[in-house]
């Protein structure tokens, strides 16, 4: 493993402790979109189906079962958790998300790395994280005021995606064998999707001010 | 590089 795909990793890890340190200490989620959370429950129950077939390493797989058990219990504290729940801005999460599900199945089903089952579900799981982040972002964009976890949480996952591009460069060059079209096309158009809040967030950071992104 | 189409990426 890279220093970069690491890097990825720890990422990707710290949006998820963000976002459950706003919702289990602060007991809050406001901000957070239900829509997308899960979005992602449904992107890792569908891309881990090989946890228990499929041994790579311990680290996988204990990562593997964090991300599973942590997108999941998000979306129970969002929907359950009598004080969470009461937080969601459900008002401006309108997206609908269930319209980003049958296109993705339909773009696995027509393109994956091999018409099995464990496949078509790896590519599915692929598509549906690269548009994912849509309905956060839409929420993002009706929020006044961004908190700074929130902000956090969302940073934290664009720069997942973009050191993940930087692993698969390191990979292209070191490992041979190493082509994954699926995961390095739907991987762009995911951090693509990022650069407009990046840039906001970034031009924020530096100017110390308040986190907003127009209308 | 593991077997088949083993993903070993999260």
């Amino acid at each position: 493993m890279n220093a970069f795909r690491l890097a990825g990793d720890m990422t990707h890890l710290l949006s998820v402790v963000v976002l459950l340190l706003k919702i289990h200490t602060i007991k809050s989620c406001a901000g957070i979109s239900l829509k997308t959370q899960e979005l992602y429950a449904l992107v890792f129950a569908a891309r881990y189906l090989d946890l228990f077939i499929h041994f790579i390493s311990l680290y996988n797989t204990v990562m593997k079962l964090v991300f599973l058990a942590s997108s999941f219990s998000i979306v129970w504290y969002m929907r359950r958790h009598k004080i969470v729940r009461r937080t969601y801005d459900k008002d401006h999460d309108t997206f609908r998300h269930h319209f980003l599900v049958l296109p993705c199945l339909a773009l696995a089903l027509l393109i994956n790395e091999r018409f099995t089952f464990r496949e078509v579900m790896w590519a599915f799981s692929i598509y549906l994280e690269a548009v994912a982040i849509l309905p956060q972002l839409v929420l993002l964009q009706r929020t006044r005021n961004i908190d700074n976890l929130t902000g956090q949480y969302v940073f934290f996952l664009g720069a997942y995606r973009v050191l993940y591009i930087l692993n698969w460069i390191y990979r292209y060059f070191t490992e041979p064998h190493f082509v994954h079209w699926i995961s390095w096309v739907a991987g762009i158009v995911q951090t693509l999707l990022y650069a407009d809040f990046f840039y906001y967030y970034i031009m924020s950071w530096k100017n110390n001010v308040k986190l907003e992104l127009p209308a | 590089e593991t077997s088949g189409l083993g993903h070993d990426e999260l």
